[in-house]
């Protein structure tokens, strides 16, 4: 473990438990992707496939447990809570899943590590995570306008990859041998598409203005 | 051998 990895897992932590809290506490889900969020729980679910079979390491186990816990029961809350679903704006949330996740999958077959269920599933994992964000980058355009817990969440997650970045450098020259080319393409994919939405979000944050995207 | 790789990161 270095402070790259520890400070990415906890900005990803963070990020979460910032929506968890945004939607239990104001009961509303305004501006956030259901889709985006169920594709984060088909990640979780897909890459932990593992959790009861590897023993890790208590923080890799806990950790684990807790991601995929937060990212259903966001997902319960938008779809059956009684308060938080009226806030969902479907009509807006209209990313067909089906176009990130089977290229997705498709790519896993084709491009992995091992050609072993778990390999492929965890690779599909991979590559799904780096585009699950787009229905919500494209829900917060339709929208225009953003409030700042939602930007923060935002910004958490794309902030989260980019400290795995430093942390996948520090561990290329740190260890031998340890080379994941799949995770750094992938993760290297992911943060670029976040960096738009870092241009504006520093522009709004240094102006001082509501967080505007172009349509 | 192929060293299992061991998915250490979440």
């Amino acid at each position: 473990m270095n402070i790259f990895r520890l400070a990415g897992d906890m900005t990803h932590l963070f990020s979460v438990l910032v929506l968890l809290l945004k939607i239990h506490t104001i009961k509303s889900c305004a501006g956030i992707s259901l889709k985006t969020q169920e594709l984060y729980a088909l990640v979780f679910t897909t890459r932990y496939l593992d959790i009861f079979t590897d023993f890790i390491s208590l923080y890799n186990t806990v950790m684990k447990l807790i991601f995929l816990g937060s990212s259903f029961s966001i997902v319960w809350y938008i779809r059956r809570h009684k308060i938080v679903r009226r806030s969902y704006d479907k009509d807006q949330d209209t990313f067909r899943h089906y176009f990130l996740v089977i290229p997705c999958l498709v790519l896993a077959v084709f491009i992995n590590h091992k050609f072993t269920f778990k390999e492929v599933m965890w690779t599909f994992s991979l590559y799904l995570e780096a585009v699950a964000i787009l229905p919500q980058l494209v829900l917060l355009q339709r929208t225009r306008n953003i409030d700042n817990l939602t930007g923060q969440y935002v910004f958490l997650l794309g902030a989260y990859r980019a400290l795995y970045i430093l942390n996948w450098i520090y561990r290329h020259f740190t260890e031998p041998h340890y080379v994941h080319w799949i995770t750094w393409i992938a993760g290297v994919v992911q943060t670029l598409l976040y960096a738009d939405f870092f241009y504006y979000y520093f522009q709004s944050w240094k102006n001082n203005e509501k967080l505007q995207l172009p349509a | 051998e192929e060293q299992e790789d061991i998915k250490d990161e979440l």
